[in-house]
């Protein structure tokens, strides 16, 4: 009981649809230095997955963290982590907080 | 606080 606590969720994502579907904003030197969720979009392996959340802010994808990534980075990282046909998943580290 | 509002807003990427 008391102040909440920013506690990391670690979500995995089965990639079982065509895309992920999921808009990010930010970026490193930007006003949101961590990757936000914006939106997800019904269909896409995110909106399955039922965990994915508009406003959490991703910290690590596949255990990489974005720290310190700017945008287009950020983005290529999780591009990247759903076209690698390595896994059949991507594990998203997030959290509510900011 | 000031710094904050020279940054410039994020670009949005759909995934």
């Amino acid at each position: 009981p008391g102040a909440p606590v920013p506690t990391p969720t670690l979500v995995h994502v089965v990639k079982n649809a065509n895309t992920l579907g999921i808009a990010i904003e930010g970026g490193a030197n930007t006003r949101q230095p961590l990757p936000r969720i914006v939106t997800i979009q019904k269909g896409g392996s995110a909106h399955g997955c039922g965990q994915l959340k508009v406003g959490q802010v991703i910290l690590e994808v596949n255990g990489v963290s974005l720290r310190g990534r700017e945008h287009q980075d950020a983005a290529c990282i999780i591009a990247e982590a759903f076209k690698s046909k390595e896994r059949d998943h991507i594990d998203f580290l997030v959290t509510e907080f900011n | 606080r000031e710094k904050r509002l020279t940054l410039p807003p994020s670009e949005i990427t759909l995934l």
